[in-house]
């Protein structure tokens, strides 16, 4: 799959570092420019493993996951460091950042125009589209996530309840002991993962 | 994934020893 | 002697026995305990019973069943077979201990060692004629370990029953050295026949005894020796044998539970104090943290 993507395309695929829509720190993310996809990366990474590949040991047990992630978290990210100048900005002047300058990969996604309204507030003047970042669309389109994150937690028996059990020990029988609110407060916490502080606090109000 | 670390990459013959099993 | 069940899988245990003699059931028997491979460092170690009346005890005498020990392998078979012959009232017993399961016991993280394996397996036959109904009234057993306190357990495990721990019982008891018979004949024929999981191309099977002083032996275990996979399961890893030629020859292994000087992450205790200096970083979510998963 991502072989072909980098075949068809010049550089098809590329590592990028961008911001992490919760910490503000760096991270790194997969970038396949055929799909016009973004997925995040994430290490499983224990100390003392290795691995037997084919006919071969190879030392240290890293193993990178590349998952789908809605770029929308990370435009997100800019439109609230750019609300702070309370008015309607052009994209590419929202979407910019000197320590992750590759940001503006952002702005080569086919879907932007689809995505940005469950965010903002948009304006045309003379056919030029101008952005502001709006609180109570963003927790709209956040509830949605909260949502269909539950649905997938409830569908892959993914352990919510709330006293700490490992998950090597999963119960057969645990979605019943699983009330709904660990569910919502599971998923919360999940979407947490990728939306700054203040904005997963508000988030649990709403 | 090995629970253990073999600190070195190097050819093996996992096929003679090693048969995977549930 | 049938060992298939071993052939078919050689990595746990198995355990062998003859039809129950009827007279066995009804009259009041002698039961002989012994084992052969305990010292090699190469295949299984087998433990025997063999019973019978103790009014046929001459019978059994008769078989010439003298100290196993002075006995060619050959001439062991020849009396097994003629053991196997005289079924109406010699019965037998044996479990067979693949190396793979001595070396795992003794390396497990909770140690078995060698003499609790022994003792329990022992035992275990015991126990086993016992289940089939032989009324055995006496025991005799050539002595691993301390001799009392081994005495003393196995009384203690069969009360009814009068317990004798010797050593050299094989010379001593006849039904010891038909046990001991029965454990070398099996043990010979399990080293000879053995079935190498292990798809190996140039394996030669030429290891000689199989006693870690055999110099044939020797040569064979450091011709053998793979750096990442240590030995074919023939071996017993947890001999000293083996490990003196893994640690010579093959790759170091890491695992998470070896005290390492390294606690990295721990901070000083003083660093919980004065929170304001090490920024908690934030933690990922429970649902990456169970699974292992942090961002790059």
């Amino acid at each position: 799959y991502f072989k072909d993507a980098s075949k068809k395309v010049k550089n098809g695929l590329t590592f990028v570092k961008l911001v992490n829509p919760c910490t503000g720190e760096g991270a790194i993310y997969l970038f396949n420019m055929y799909l016009q996809q973004l997925f995040e990366i994430k290490v499983f990474k224990e100390k003392h493993h290795s691995w037997f590949i084919n006919q071969s040991v190879q030392s240290g047990g890293l193993l990178h996951f590349a998952t789908p992630m809605d770029p929308l978290f990370l435009l997100l990210h800019y439109f609230i460091k750019a609300d702070k100048e309370e008015k309607f900005q052009p994209l590419d002047q929202v979407v910019m950042d000197d320590i992750f300058p590759n940001c503006i990969l952002l702005l080569k996604l086919r879907e932007l125009e689809k995505l940005l309204p469950h965010v903002t507030e948009e304006k045309e003047i003379g056919n030029k589209k101008y952005y502001k970042y709006s609180k109570e669309k963003t927790l709209k389109w956040l509830e949605k996530k909260v949502n269909q994150t539950m649905a997938a937690l409830k569908s892959n028996k993914v352990n919510v309840s709330a006293h700490v059990q490992s998950t090597a020990f999963f119960s057969s029988c645990q979605a019943s002991s699983d009330k709904e609110d660990d569910y919502i407060r599971y998923a919360h916490g999940l979407i947490s993962d990728y939306i700054p502080k203040e904005l997963s606090d508000d988030l649990s109000k709403y | 994934l090995l629970p253990c670390e073999i600190p070195v990459n190097r050819p093996a013959p996992v096929g003679c020893f090693f048969t995977p099993a549930i | 002697m049938d060992l298939n069940m071993l052939e078919r899988n050689n990595t746990g245990r198995c355990r062998l026995n003859s039809p129950v003699p009827a007279v066995c059931r009804k009259e009041p028997c002698v039961l002989g305990v012994d084992e052969a491979g305990r010292g090699p460092v190469l295949g299984p170690m087998v433990y025997a019973i063999c019973y019978c009346p103790l009014s046929r005890l001459a019978d059994l005498e008769a078989l010439k069943v003298a100290d196993s020990k002075t006995l060619s392998e050959n001439e062991r078979e020849r009396l097994f077979a003629k053991m196997e012959e005289d079924r109406d009232f010699v019965g037998w017993a044996l479990d067979v201990l693949s190396p793979n399961l001595i070396s795992t016991s003794m390396l497990g993280r909770v140690k078995y060692n060698l003499n609790s394996l022994s003792h329990d397996t022992a035992t275990g036959l015991v126990q086993y004629a016992l289940d089939q109904g032989v009324k055995v009234t006496q025991v005799f057993v050539d002595t691993v370990g301390m001799p009392e306190k081994y005495q003393e357990r196995l009384q203690q495990h069969f009360p009814g029953i009068e317990v004798t721990v010797k050593a050299k019982a094989d010379a001593l008891y006849p039904v010891v050295s038909a046990a001991s018979i029965c454990a070398k004949v099996a043990r010979d024929q399990a080293v000879k026949n053995w079935q190498f999981v292990e798809k190996l191309q140039d394996l030669d099977t030429d290891y000689g005894s199989g006693y870690p002083n055999d110099p044939k032996t020797k040569a064979w275990l450091k011709k053998h020796v793979e750096p990442v996979f240590g030995f074919p399961q023939f071996v017993r890893f947890s001999w000293r044998t083996a490990q003196s030629i893994l640690e010579k020859e093959a790759e170091d292994v890491m695992w998470e539970d070896l005290p390492t000087g390294d606690q990295e992450g721990l901070g000083r205790i003083t660093s919980y104090f004065n929170e304001g200096s090490r920024t908690r970083p934030r933690l990922p979510h429970r649902f990456f943290q169970e699974r292992g998963l942090e961002q790059t």
